[in-house]
């Protein structure tokens, strides 16, 4: 599979919808400090499955749903979307073609959650498994935030062990 | 498995220690296990030395060069197990020129198989991109993206 | 003593809102004890919050707001208990060219008093100081400093 | 007090003597990845009695002596001396002119360590006890190392109070 795009609406500072395509082989993210750039990649975290808020540097889950300005009044729910195409001609032994993968994590103020793959309401625990082994899983490789790209290095011999071990 | 997670750890290594050479002009690297009788188990431990110096405790390496070494280990992952896409903050913050230029050619050479969202504030790492997005807060605590150009 | 350490608590936290304002054009923050009837043993809670936005625990802010905030307090600092000389060793890597516009600034308005060292990859940065001091590895892991340069 | 002069030798990649005039408002290092630049900041730590060889990036303190490269062999002490001159026209309360302070720390491969402050072997009681109060005493907020910038937020409220109480 590969990217098409990201959905997002009331995480973080993101309070109205924003879409993001993502047709290209390299994208870059540019803009002034504190702007929500890291909240895009922690927005891609999320509806991957991130159950840590300490790693969306928030103390409680509640906190990536968009907090209001002065101006604005807080919002009941965070949303993102997640759309991943096939490659082209990619497709599964049997010749069947391979289908489109559209992820949804909706957090509302009450604690409750929801979770849908391919528009069917699923558990964490299926988007775990879709993404388990390609590095975007439980112990994603795949995104690495502002300022733990040294982690691995610094980090304890059983997490490095985690790593390979989710790319075996 | 045993069997599993040693080939990769092998496959993961010896890129690592290829990608390491070509990043830092020679030197050594690689990972080992802190207990080879039990693959099973062990924790994993890593060692680099730039072309030159001695070995010594991978700690006592630059911020730059710690930054390098870890990104080879990642794209040393992906070359085994390719993800779909990858997401970069900032990682080229502590890089001067010359390792800006490194990062972004093995980006480049790894974006036909993986899908590179980099976020930066470095011209040099914007150059490399087809596509950017930029965001802004017009109202104050309010994001929106309000520009995408294209290389 | 308990009197002293609630002098300079209550200045250094004066300097750290002025010098917020200053470098975020608004805003509230302030330092704050945990347990106000102990003075003496109390440890010390940081909040703040960028104009416009709403008050949330300083870890959501930005990479680069953070380290705005956490220079202005040790600025805040410097302004009640100057020492003598300060080394900054790349605390501008995070920072977008506006702020590192109004850190550089910052640093100029207070070197009359504190002699800064400053480490950094920053053309701006580096445009702001009077000497600059260049070094290498021309031998590997040997450093040399090869240059002495003056703005 | 103002800086005057850094001196080093035998310090980590410093292994030919190296003599830094400081005589700027404002000095900037510059060079590529790993030349240096951390190294000299940490010197300047480690003269004035930086004792947790963590905060210098090692395990125990010798890893601060040159270790050698595959051309130089390693050596057997490190080195480095903080030259500060009083400023024009410094007095002492009764009206004595302040003197320099000259601070040199030496360590050597066996684990034995001196202490020089104006030429005068001394304890690293002293040296700690000579810039208490000023920043760069005990915990140090002059001194901010790579990376280190955002730990004041991110460091524990005592951790927060002992700053505040340097200071104080
Ligand atoms: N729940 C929330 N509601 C509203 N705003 C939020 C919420 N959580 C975080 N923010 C805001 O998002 C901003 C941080 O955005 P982000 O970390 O994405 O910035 P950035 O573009 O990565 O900046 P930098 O270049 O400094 O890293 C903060 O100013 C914070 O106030
Ligand atoms: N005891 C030692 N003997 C010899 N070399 C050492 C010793 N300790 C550290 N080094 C070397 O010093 C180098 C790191 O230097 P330093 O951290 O000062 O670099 P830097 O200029 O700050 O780079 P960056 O811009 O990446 O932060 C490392 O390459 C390391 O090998
Ligand atoms: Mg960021
Ligand atoms: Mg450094």
């Amino acid at each position: 599979h590969k990217l098409e795009s990201l959905e997002l609406v009331g995480f973080k500072s993101f309070c109205d919808k924003t879409s993001v395509i993502f047709n290209d082989r390299i994208t870059s993210i540019v803009g002034p400090n504190g702007c929500g750039k890291s909240n895009v990649a922690e927005a891609i975290s999320w509806v991957l499955g991130e159950q840590r808020p300490k790693s969306l540097r928030g103390e409680k889950m509640e906190d990536v749903i968009f907090n209001g300005t002065s101006a604005r009044k807080p919002l009941g729910f965070a949303e993102v979307t997640l759309a991943l195409k096939p490659i082209e001609e990619a497709t599964l032994d049997d010749g069947i073609p391979v289908d489109p993968i559209v992820v949804t994590r909706r957090l509302y103020r009450s604690g409750e959650s929801e979770y849908l793959i391919n528009d069917r309401r699923c558990r964490l625990l299926d988007i775990h498994q879709t993404f388990e082994g390609t590095g975007l899983g439980f112990t994603s490789y795949a995104i690495i935030e502002q300022g733990r790209i040294g982690s691995i290095l610094t980090s304890k011999p059983m997490e490095r062990r985690s790593l390979i071990e989710e790319a075996a | 498995s045993c069997e599993q997670f040693l080939e990769a750890f092998k496959a993961i290594d010896l890129h690592f220690k290829d990608l390491f050479r070509v990043l830092f002009g020679g030197g050594e690297c690689g990972m080992l296990l802190l207990d080879e009788q039990d693959a099973l188990e062990s924790g994993i431990d890593i060692y680099a030395q730039p072309p030159g110096k001695k070995l010594q405790n991978i700690m006592l390496l630059s911020g730059g060069e710690k930054a390098l070494i870890a990104f080879a280990l990642l794209i040393a992952i992906f070359k085994y197990r390719p993800s779909p896409f990858c997401v970069l903050d900032e990682v080229d913050a502590p890089l001067d020129e010359a390792n800006i230029a490194r990062f972004t050619n093995l980006v480049q050479s790894m974006s036909d198989v993986t899908q590179f969202i980099i976020i930066t504030h470095n011209k040099r790492t914007i150059e490399t991109s087809q596509r950017i997005y930029g965001i802004t807060m017009e109202q104050p605590g309010v994001s929106k993206v309000v520009s995408v150009s294209f290389n």
